[in-house]
């Protein structure tokens, strides 16, 4: 289960 | 971090300082769509919602503060500010906005990156800035002369995306798995919906003349 990478663009 | 990435986060908080320095320092909002300012506040509040959760680095929650706050301000004063509120051309900013909060939130529900609230407001953030500054263009249009602080301040806005693009070429090449499809193609939508906007704004450059947009 790919786990939703986080966002780290603004 | 990119070049591409932290010349387009200076280039928005660009735009920001010069929407900022257009109302304090004209005591005026003349030209500007609250309807554009109410769009980009939502948009902030619904993409930070990891702001306490996901702790990146320091640039990105302070950079995260800094657009939720000063998105936050620009809507109140162009709503609640005595002198600032006059100026605003309420008649001509009529944009049915609420459509776009809606297309793109349906939008969301159906293409998102995973079935999670966060990442339903993530993906309702991305479409919702693509069209966000469609109020303010038709404002542009129908108030004729536009004031350079203006003029100024949307081609910065358009000018921050379009890094971003340049940004996620970057990372596509140098990164081994990064698809960021959803915020690609919406950035592309985005900067594309600025094209006429950026097209009159050279010719006003160049012509040293008034930017004047085409009814």
């Amino acid at each position: 289960e790919a786990e939703a990478e986080v966002h780290d663009e603004l | 971090m990119n070049i591409f990435r932290l010349a387009g986060d200076m280039t928005h908080l660009m735009s920001i300082l010069v929407l900022l320095l257009k109302i304090y320092a004209t005591k005026s909002c003349s030209g500007i769509s609250l309807k554009t300012q109410e769009l980009y506040a939502l948009v902030f509040l619904t993409r930070y919602l990891d702001l306490f959760t996901d702790f990146i680095s320091v640039y990105n929650t302070v950079m995260k503060l800094v657009f939720i706050g000063s998105s936050l301000a620009i809507v109140w004063c162009m709503r609640m500010h005595r002198t600032v509120k006059r100026s605003y051309d309420g008649q001509l900013d009529t944009f049915r906005h609420y459509f776009l909060v809606a297309a793109c939130f349906l939008s969301a529900l159906i293409v998102h990156e995973k079935f999670t609230f966060q990442e339903i407001f993530w993906a309702f953030s991305i479409y919702l800035e693509a069209v966000a500054i469609l109020p303010q263009l038709v404002l542009l249009q129908r108030s004729g002369n536009v004031d350079n602080l203006t003029g100024q301040y949307v081609f910065f806005l358009g000018a921050y995306r379009a890094l971003y693009i340049l940004n996620w070429i970057y990372r596509y090449f140098t990164e081994q798995h990064f698809s960021r499809w959803i915020a690609c193609i919406s950035g592309l939508v985005q900067t594309a919906l600025y094209a006429d906007f950026f097209y009159y704004y050279f010719i006003s450059w160049k012509n040293n003349s008034k930017l004047q947009l085409p009814a």
